[in-house]
């Protein structure tokens, strides 16, 4: 609730909020990925 | 563009894109660097020097319609601070993106021309200039 | 307080920073809801998206477009998903309960139906009804319904023409006993009381002082007046002062003529702030730079000062010093409509030029009825106590809700006597949700967000009302710390002040 609430999700459709977690995801597996290398 | 704490927003919106492009495995040093620039040239060119009008209706009967974001900003007044401030960032990340290019002449070319591009229309001369 | 010394109480008013992190996290909400939005224009642009706005047919595209598309883009990508929480019809008078008509929408708020199902007894924060005069029973209602069979319900014509009533007249003279002022007009829209007569007032090398969280009446009138403005920060005494030093030493721009009139615009309450103007300041500046000033007590008439007399009352000040009286009837008495006061010549003067004399029909006359009937209650003039216990029961609740929200750790704006409460909800989804838990619990609320507040301070505004009784405030503020307590993770709602006491 708090996470879709500060990222402002809350006000978009699962779809959108899907799209936007599995880039968040991506991105933030990317970065680990990178800094561990 | 005056508000608490937008400028800190502005800044780790830079920082996170560039984190970003970091992450992507098949991109060097250099290349995220110039990628860095050249985006947050084409955006800030994009958000305040292309969209004109407001995103929501202003009771000013219509007068900030045909004005763009940089042109709107402290309704009009040159020299304020958040001007000052979005001038001297581009050039900040253009000197940054040439220290880690190491100078190489293509990426020059590429960062100078996106420099450009957003330095121009800030100057006061450019302003409602179409 | 700076100038102690002109004030006679003590003026307390806070307006605590918005947390850094808290400004972050709403500019980045704000970007992700932008973001998605271009997206979804875009989607629609190629057609995958359903468009419900209203736009040109083909046919029409090459003409002038009629809707500059850029300009709602806020309304139909960010206002439409939560707009469930605006314009909920009622279905009983906007009194301490009201009765809700429940509707739901199968499309993301572009289209509601009515399920047909009343959401009864929903506590009412959200309208301005300070002394509880909004009753369909009672003494105000029983002299209103007889007014009706005495004169009808409207005037065919203007107060310049044929429509000027005794029950005007009365209203008229009044108004101005209540005021304390020589002579009063009463218009039929206190809108257009602002919008019309402030033309009338100032013109062609006249300058206008306006505070720049000013209604837009006030605005809307200032610019149709012509006259050159020149905005303050918000009742901020320096900015006013050096606006007017300026002015007298500068004089116009390009002939340095003198200017003919300076007229300083302010409100006794900022109904989006919960602020109270700083009047005994004003009218010390205004003496000494010999400028006119024009208080709009659209909020405070009848909320503040022990008679309930407004701002002016609530400094024990002169109503001579204001030369301009205005207010409205729709918060405190339960009417509609407003009023201007002053020295007779400008009553006189207003009534052959206002805008609103000459072509606005004039006010109901059950509309007057109202508002004399509820004036003459305030004013115990009835026979009655009522009107002083229901100003003491007001005066009381502000005192308690306020104090009781700033313990739990809200952010509060405002003055501490002021009966607007306006508490920060910060990011855009909040004041969505906000909006629908409140009225989950059965509490309806007001919930404003960019661009009508800055963008970093969305908020919820309660405005109280002698009409809740304790237990009405104390369900509310139980249903708040429920909130609080949703909210707990959010941190945001922990003021400053709360974390270091």
């Amino acid at each position: 609730y708090q996470y879709i609430l500060v990222t402002a999700l809350y006000m978009l459709k699962p779809l959108v909020r899907t799209i936007f977690n599995s880039i968040l995801i991506s991105v933030a597996g990317m970065a680990v990925n990178a800094g561990y290398v | 563009m005056n508000s608490r704490g937008i400028w800190l927003a502005y800044l780790l919106l830079v920082t996170m894109l560039h984190v970003i492009l970091l992450s992507i495995p098949v991109l060097t040093v250099p290349l995220v660097w110039t990628l860095t620039n050249v985006i947050h040239n084409l955006v800030m060119y994009l958000f305040l020097h292309t969209v004109k009008g407001t995103p929501f209706e202003t009771p000013d009967q219509g007068k900030a319609c045909l004005l763009t974001h940089w042109e709107q900003m402290d309704n009009g007044i040159q020299f304020t601070s958040s001007r000052k401030f979005l001038t001297i960032s581009p050039i900040v990340l253009y000197i940054l993106a040439s220290f880690y290019t190491k100078y190489d002449a293509t990426h020059f070319l590429v960062n100078t021309g996106t420099l450009l591009s957003v330095l121009l229309p800030k100057l006061p001369l450019f302003h409602g200039v179409r | 307080t700076t100038n102690a010394s002109l004030y006679n109480k003590v003026f307390v008013e806070q307006f605590e920073e918005t947390p850094l992190l808290v400004a972050v996290l709403t500019y980045m909400g704000y970007g992700i809801l932008t973001i998605f939005g271009y997206l979804r224009d875009f989607l629609r642009h190629w057609g995958m998206e359903k468009c419900h706005v209203a736009r040109e047919r083909e046919e029409q595209k090459d003409f002038v477009p009629l809707y500059q598309d850029f300009e709602n883009f806020y309304t139909r990508n960010l206002y439409m998903r939560i707009r469930d929480n605006w314009n909920r019809p009622i279905c009983s008078v906007p009194g301490a309960k009201m009765d809700l008509l429940e509707r739901a929408s199968k499309d993301y708020n572009w289209t509601f139906q009515h399920t047909g199902k009343l959401v009864k007894d929903v506590i009412n924060m959200g309208s301005y009804n300070y002394l509880g005069f909004a009753e369909n029973t009672g003494r105000c209602a029983d002299a209103a319904t007889e007014s009706t069979h005495h004169y009808g319900i409207g005037v065919g014509s203007t107060r310049y023409e044929m429509g000027n009533l005794d029950i005007h007249e009365e209203l008229e003279q009044l108004v101005a006993r209540f005021l304390g002022v020589e002579s009063s007009m009463a218009f039929g829209m206190g809108f257009a009381t602002n919008s019309m007569n402030i033309p009338a007032l100032a013109g062609k090398g006249c300058l206008i002082l306006s505070d720049e969280l000013n209604h837009a009446s006030l605005v809307l009138g200032a610019r149709l007046s012509g006259s050159i403005i020149r905005v303050f920060k918000h009742n901020n005494m320096v900015s006013l002062e050096k606006l007017l030093r300026d002015a007298i030493v500068h004089g116009q721009p390009r002939t340095r003529r003198p200017w003919k009139k300076i007229l300083i615009l302010v409100e006794g309450i900022y109904s989006m702030e919960g602020s109270i103007v700083r009047l005994p300041e004003v009218i010390a500046l205004k003496k000494r730079y010999k400028a006119f000033l024009y208080l709009d007590e659209a909020h405070s008439i009848g909320a503040l000062g022990p008679r309930g007399g407004g701002v002016v009352d609530y400094f024990a000040l002169d109503p001579k010093d204001v030369d301009i009286m205005m207010g409205t009837f729709t918060k405190s008495f339960g009417a509609a409509g407003g009023y201007i006061g002053g020295k007779r010549e400008l009553i006189d003067y207003l009534r052959s030029h206002s805008h609103s004399a000459i072509y606005a029909t004039s006010m109901s006359p059950p509309v007057s009825q109202q508002i004399i009937t509820s004036m003459k209650i305030i004013m115990g003039e009835d026979g009655t106590t009522l009107g002083v216990v229901r100003l003491r029961q007001l005066s009381e609740n502000t005192t308690y809700f306020r104090r009781k929200l700033r313990e739990m750790g809200f952010i509060i704006y405002g003055n501490d006597d002021s009966p607007v409460v306006p508490m920060m909800l910060y990011m855009p989804a909040k004041i969505g949700a906000f909006g629908r838990e409140m009225l989950k619990r059965n509490i309806g609320t007001v919930v404003v967000g960019f661009p009508a507040t800055p963008i970093i301070e969305s908020r919820a505004r309660f405005c109280v009302s002698a009409a809740h009784t304790r237990d009405i405030l104390d369900t509310d503020i139980f249903c708040l710390s429920i909130c609080h307590s949703i909210g707990y993770f959010l941190s945001v709602y922990l003021s400053l002040n709360r974390i270091f006491s």
